[in-house]
């Protein structure tokens, strides 16, 4: 997965991100791609959450998960995950959690967090709290100066990368490597969109240029299942189902 | 112009917005989900269009499994054992993931099975 937070000039905050999955699970000859990720897109909804015929937030799922991946809580946040490898990972999480221990399933915590939740700080604070079942990168935005990306284990947060405008930081780019540490050699997405987010610059972001982003191979991969675009201002939620034709990285 | 391995040389995309072309594949459709419903009924609609595709991508997952593990063994532990799991799970997701089993005619197991699949696949 790539997931961005940026803040334009004006200070508003795009969030966008690429749901890459089924790596390793069955290549398909045929249509030179993978199975599962095939069988996956017809699957992606956009889903308008409503308590008494209005709005609650708005999220992108798969038809019969409930839990959810990326969300919006309009004027209040925006939220996506991306998956953290670890040794320490999600089997040993349910096996805890199967001899009691009181842990979160991670898309489960993100849809409470934005059904419930009323602020930016309030969702952070239950992301960098709660305890999960399976490590993950939360990434989430607020209004004018207000995301992170978190870099949870399972028990607790390990760091909490704040943008910082002031400081020249004014985006945030989380693929599937902790931040302090180089990605893998092939792996590495995230020097290629940061080359082209640098490219774009402060001034000329918007969502259609995040979107030329996550269309730049290898952000765009064979895993790539969809892109979704997101305003916390005015509430914008779009979902778009992506393909990568040869020649294409399969992650 | 892009390579197969790294370092990429792919120059970074412009103009790609609104989608088009061979990267975009549709977008995706929108529901409404009620909040005031019992969590049993909520997600009906959506499996009831969507029905085929669940079905599809299980028996996917399924032929994959079996792959690996000719016996069945997998699948009967999923179908059998991970129904007790059901009532551990936090409401309400619990009650709709059961309502989502009984209007697709899957086995709960195996939507249990689907919903902790992150979980599973951090494995």
């Amino acid at each position: 997965c790539t997931s961005i937070i940026a803040e334009d000039e004006k200070g508003r905050m795009f969030h966008a991100r690429n749901l890459d999955f089924g790596l390793f699970l069955g290549w398909d000859i045929k249509h030179s791609t993978w199975i599962v990720n095939r069988a996956l897109k017809p699957l992606v909804l956009n889903l308008d959450f409503q308590k008494r015929n209005k709005t609650v937030f708005k999220g992108v799922t798969f038809a019969g998960y409930v839990g959810m991946l990326t969300g919006i809580k309009s004027n209040i946040f925006t939220l996506s995950m991306n998956e953290r490898y670890s040794l320490d990972g999600g089997f040993m999480g349910i096996l805890e959690w199967i001899f009691g221990v009181n842990s979160s399933w991670v898309g489960f915590l993100m849809r409470s967090v934005l059904e419930n939740a009323t602020s930016y700080k309030e969702v952070k604070k239950e992301l960098v709290e709660t305890k999960l079942i399976a490590p993950a990168y939360f990434i989430l935005g607020g209004k004018s100066g207000e995301a992170c990306v978190i870099t949870r284990t399972r028990e607790d947060s390990m760091d909490v990368w704040e943008l910082d405008v002031k400081q020249g930081m004014w985006y945030l780019l989380e693929t599937n490597y902790d931040h302090w540490n180089q990605p893998m050699f092939l792996d590495d997405r995230r020097t290629p969109a940061m080359k082209c987010m640098n490219r774009i610059t402060q001034k000329n972001i918007s969502l259609p240029t995040l979107y030329d982003v996550l269309s730049t191979k290898p952000v765009l991969n064979k895993l790539t299942t969809y892109t979704a675009l997101m305003s916390v201002d005015d509430g914008t939620l779009e979902t778009y189902l992506r393909d990568c034709p040869n020649p294409c990285m399969p992650w | 112009r892009a390579q197969d391995i790294p370092p990429y040389t792919e120059d970074c995309r412009t103009g790609t917005y609104p989608p088009t072309g061979p990267t975009f594949k549709g977008n995706a459709s929108w529901y409404t989900i009620n909040l005031d419903l019992p969590p049993e009924e909520r997600w009906n609609k959506v499996i009831k269009d969507k029905k085929k595709e669940i079905v599809n991508l299980m028996q996917v997952i399924k032929d994959l499994v079996e792959a690996f593990d000719p016996t069945g063994q997998v699948i009967r532990l999923v179908d059998y054992k991970l129904p007790i799991l059901l009532d551990s799970l936090p409401y309400p997701f619990n009650e709709e993931i059961q309502g989502i089993a009984d209007a697709s005619g899957l086995p709960v197991g195996e939507v249990i099975f689907y919903n902790i699949f992150y979980e599973l696949s951090c494995l």
